[in-house]
């Protein structure tokens, strides 16, 4: 089956929603059938590859917590291997109804068990800027971890609550779940604080940091209004974000030994 | 009594934190007796200005919780007329123990009702990138709300559901909300979608949007690591940091039609 990596980083904004749409992208582009996953109710990935769902449509909330089977859900996008799970508005009300039901922290794993998924090669989820049940479930359906972090001071000082909330994962629900990385994100190198927190994440974490960055680059703020992927907005093989994620698929699946 | 503001964005990463320290620095340095309250249990705000309290230290959430006095948990801060009321590792709990409680949307508003912050000018508060019953709380509490919007493309998509809820709010909870104001932040003219957002903002919320904005500076991802406002880190009346919040600040009084 496929291989399930959970983007996760209570900090807002370091580039969670940025890193599962481009290298799902780059995953794709490469012949890998990915699937993204929004588990945001802000539905940003959603927006970035579609747009805002009409009002009503079923979407992850309806898969995880009224099992609806993922495929009734599932969307092409325009980029070729590339598929969406989406979320959103019945999200709002998503976190407070699994607080409450049975199995509540293995509700997204046992709508993976779908055997349509079998199709797929890899599955990004994207997580919301906090860490609960929602983001729980990630991790519990995830075999592994990418953890995105933007070159700044206050990004690092949640990383410790983040491995807290993994520990406590692997001890009561989910040995297995592995740290993929950290990924530097909007890297800046006219920029002091950028090698400061590449230095002390290297020492902290030694290997477990990606050796590839991705660097700051507007692109990816403009990039969502066109409901496009990085490699659409840049369209060429040169663009920075193009070349970032691209490397980026490559690491990922020299750690992960895949070919 | 004090004026009370609620800073408030679901969208994560575009500078809540960043506006209540050093618009709140700006205020205290112009004499206004200013206190931030720390409302994320990120606690990022509370690093900023004093570091991590310790293991078991009260907050705001007990607080808020347990209705202990919030002058219990004042700190001074090394501004002058600058004071901090702290998140700490109890917040954790706050949102899940606070939905059972009896009055649960009034309870920060009534731990605001303390005889001790009469002594306040201006009340600032910080709050996580979710909408939650914390944020509710801030938002009944609040006679204004001020909303940073980074100069990118998605932090626009949220903005219809923080008004949706300001309306809910003023529907059931608190009329007298008013919307004091959109913030343009990490606004850098060299990159296009800068004039992009402002123009849609603009156009969108006309004079709600605030002439100043806060422009993209390196030194506010590292001051931070120092426990440092900006004015602190820059050390200059002419660092870019301190003048757009020395002229927020002035606005902000404008706008509140204070001395
Ligand atoms: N490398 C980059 N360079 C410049 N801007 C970037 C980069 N990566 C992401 N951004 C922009 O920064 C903002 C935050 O990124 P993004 O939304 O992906 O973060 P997030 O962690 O998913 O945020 P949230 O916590 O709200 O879910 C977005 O506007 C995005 O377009
Ligand atoms: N004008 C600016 N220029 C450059 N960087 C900035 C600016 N304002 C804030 N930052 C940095 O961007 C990051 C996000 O800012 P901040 O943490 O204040 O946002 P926030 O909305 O409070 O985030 P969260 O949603 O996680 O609470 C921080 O690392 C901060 O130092
Ligand atoms: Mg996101
Ligand atoms: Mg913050």
């Amino acid at each position: 089956g496929p291989c399930y990596i959970a983007i996760a980083n209570q900090k807002g904004g370091v580039g969670k929603t940025t890193t599962v749409l481009n290298l799902g992208a780059a995953l794709a582009l490469r012949g890998y059938r990915t699937l993204v996953v929004d588990l945001d109710l802000q539905a940003n990935l959603t927006h970035c590859l579609h747009g805002l769902l009409p009002e009503g449509a079923p979407n992850m909330c309806e898969v995880i917590l009224d099992e609806a089977p993922i495929t009734d859900i599932l969307m092409p996008t325009s980029t070729d291997n590339l598929v969406l799970a989406p979320a959103g508005e019945s999200m709002a009300n998503l976190e407070i109804n699994l607080a409450a039901a049975i199995g509540r922290e293995q509700a997204l794993r046992n709508a993976f068990a779908h055997p349509a998924l079998q199709e797929f090669d890899i599955v990004l989820m994207d997580n919301p800027p906090y860490l609960s049940l929602v983001t729980i479930n990630s991790l519990v359906a995830a075999e592994h971890v990418l953890m995105p972090v933007s070159c700044e001071y206050l990004p690092m000082l949640g990383l410790k609550w983040l491995l807290k909330t993994i520990e406590r994962v692997r001890a009561r629900l989910h040995p297995d779940l592995g740290i993929l990385g950290y990924l530097l994100t909007m890297y800046d190198l006219r920029i002091g604080i950028t090698t400061e927190v590449e230095e002390i994440l290297r020492e902290q974490f030694g290997a477990a940091v990606f050796t590839t960055v991705v660097r700051i680059n507007a692109r990816h703020k403009s990039a969502p209004a066109e409901h496009q992927t990085i490699f659409q907005y840049e369209h060429s093989a040169r663009g920075r974000g193009t070349e970032d994620h691209i490397l980026l698929a490559q690491e990922l699946l020299q750690r992960l030994h895949l070919p």
